[in-house]
């Protein structure tokens, strides 16, 4: 059975260059 | 273009946390990411706020534009209808809870403006 890590499903949201 | 939805949002996916424990995706709670970042050295909880839902650029798809941590920095993501999002205090939440449902068996609530969800980011980055 495979198994997943935690942060696999939550999205990694970098913040981009702020205008 | 958009994100496909990867296996581990099937319903009874086996998650490990960062202390090693394992759960089923659909039993994970706000503070299992809570805790997993807490103990992680690399990687920090985020709240991400829903400021917008648009249409994507194929049919299924839609453009979710978020306000990240606490400088509020604009993050644009696509992903297909289905896509679920943690929202703290909630759960599991998309714009389509029923194709979500469907497609992997996983309870969804519908994902609204103002939803505040999960995200990570590096710890130190500013």
């Amino acid at each position: 059975v495979p198994v997943f890590p935690w942060h696999s499903l939550v999205p990694f949201l970098a913040p981009t260059q702020s205008d | 273009s958009p994100v496909a939805l990867p296996p581990f949002f099937m319903r009874g996916s086996i998650i490990q946390l960062a202390d090693g424990e394992l759960k089923r995706v659909e039993d994970l709670k706000t503070e299992d990411f809570i805790h997993s970042a807490e103990i992680s050295s690399e990687l920090k909880i985020d709240s991400s706020t829903v400021e917008r839902i648009d249409d994507g650029q194929t049919p299924n798809a839609v453009v979710i534009q978020f306000a990240v941590g606490e400088l509020k920095a604009q993050v644009c993501v696509e992903v297909l209808l289905e896509y679920p999002f943690f929202v703290f205090g909630q759960g599991w939440s998309s714009c389509s809870p029923d194709r979500t449902t469907r497609l992997f068996e996983l309870s969804c609530a519908k994902l609204c403006v103002g939803d505040v969800c999960v995200s990570l980011t590096l710890r130190g980055l500013r």
